[in-house]
């Protein structure tokens, strides 16, 4: 059965796509089949995994409304065992077009439905709008990135009410995976209280491991690489690692 | 004559709001009259100048279509000659609102048309839609904040096309404010190449002054002052003074 978790929060900077491009190197690492389809406009994710812009004509839009089957909207990445889904330009004005569209909140859902992987990760834009929205109706679960700042917390409470919101109206299966920290700063005390206040809110649903701020981990895009790849020793990649395995060890138990 | 600048990035988290509030504050402490507009539904900007969630029931959203006079959607901030135009939560809807309204890129400059301020600054969500399509009919020039960042350096060349789009379609004064770096890390070697690559790029559209990454801004937030009030001495808070003397200065010599 495949897993499909989208990685979303409107606050923008905070991380998505970086989480979603290093936590779905690090389960493609672990034998785990691995799709990361990337709903930005902005195209970072296919960036990320090294999708040149020539080969992005046929992606996420044209997969969606039907123009293109999912074996040829899909990439092979550096990766082993990860896939990507790159956004081309059709996509910058899918919001406005989907819009009106009448089920424009299952498009995304209904075109996944016969998608077979271990593991499929949404990466979104920075919005709550409609490309959002097919992400969360077309998902199980939200993986939440949390940067360690305060305008980041701010917006964390109202995610979570839109969530809920999703559950209730579209889509019944819809549960927080978790809350990531990232960019974590030992240096200042911003950081500390941000976790502080996020734990004593939401309790095991924050992981343990935390992804700290680490250069090599904003070095990676520049070479189409994931920071895993760019950089293993690191300690943000060894912490998207460590992320994998707690996300693992915490299914087992379910 | 008032002057209208739209700060605006579909990049999310590289320094809109920070930039918008600290400008706005510098600007208004060398006895300019200004009106900082939050069109983000995330409401950070105004958070950063203070505005408690329960004072902000008439604002952008409610000034837009007409249900409030620009007298009672403006609060006054700590910094004198400083107002805020606070994001209520109606503003959450207005982005799928609008869509569908005749002349829907035209409602905030219609709306601006008797405002009187020296400058108008319009702080912009993470997206390339209405309400940012909104800001850029309504504003003489764009304030691109640019984070020190591979992707942010990617977004750069899409948003200039679509600036010079919306002046070609919608609004034939607008043009480029300038692009202020920001988040500088002396300490690492991506925001040095960054910063060479915009400036061999765009020239003296780039700002000389550069905003340092400065933890005092990031802090700022969580008391609801901006940088310049929270810690004036700060390197952040004397970087976003040396911009508002360089904007001015600019401007003397057209
Ligand atoms: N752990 C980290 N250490 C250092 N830099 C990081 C880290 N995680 C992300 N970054 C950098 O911070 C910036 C923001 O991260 P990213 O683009 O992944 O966020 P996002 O939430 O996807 O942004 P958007 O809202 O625009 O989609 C990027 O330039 C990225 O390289
Ligand atoms: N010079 C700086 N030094 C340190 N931190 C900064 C600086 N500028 C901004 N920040 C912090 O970085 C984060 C992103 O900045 P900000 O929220 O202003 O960006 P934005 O572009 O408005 O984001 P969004 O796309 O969500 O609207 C915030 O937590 C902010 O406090
Ligand atoms: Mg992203
Ligand atoms: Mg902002």
């Amino acid at each position: 059965m495949t897993k499909i978790i989208a990685i979303a929060n409107q606050k923008g900077g905070v991380g998505k796509t970086t989480t979603a491009v290093n936590l779905a190197t690090a389960m493609a690492a672990i034998q785990k089949k691995v799709l990361l389809i990337d709903l930005d406009p902005q195209g970072n994710a296919s960036t990320g995994l090294g999708v040149a812009y020539t080969d992005r004509t046929q992606g996420t839009y044209e997969f969606m409304v039907g123009s293109c089957a999912l074996s040829r909207a899909i990439k092979k990445t550096v990766v082993p065992n990860l896939f990507v889904m790159p956004a081309s330009e059709e996509l910058r004005g899918a919001e406005i077009e989907f819009v009106t569209e009448k089920n424009r909140e299952v498009i995304l859902k209904t075109a996944l439905e016969s998608a077979e992987f271990d593991y499929i990760y949404i990466d979104c834009p920075p919005a709550m709008g409609i490309l959002t929205l097919n992400a969360l109706v077309a998902a199980q679960s939200v993986l939440i990135p949390l940067q360690c700042e305060y305008y980041a917390l701010e917006g964390l409470s109202q995610l979570l009410k839109t969530i809920k919101i999703v559950n209730e109206n579209f889509n019944p299966r819809l549960s927080l995976e978790g809350v990531i920290l990232t960019m974590f700063d030992s240096r200042n005390s911003l950081s500390a209280s941000v976790e502080k206040d996020v734990r004593s809110h939401l309790g095991d649903k924050v992981y343990t491991t935390v992804i700290p701020r680490n250069v090599r981990v904003s070095e990676a895009p520049s070479h189409g690489l994931p920071a895993m790849i760019y950089d293993f020793k690191s300690s943000g990649a060894q912490a998207y690692m460590r992320l994998a395995t707690e996300i693992l060890k915490k299914e087992e138990k379910v």
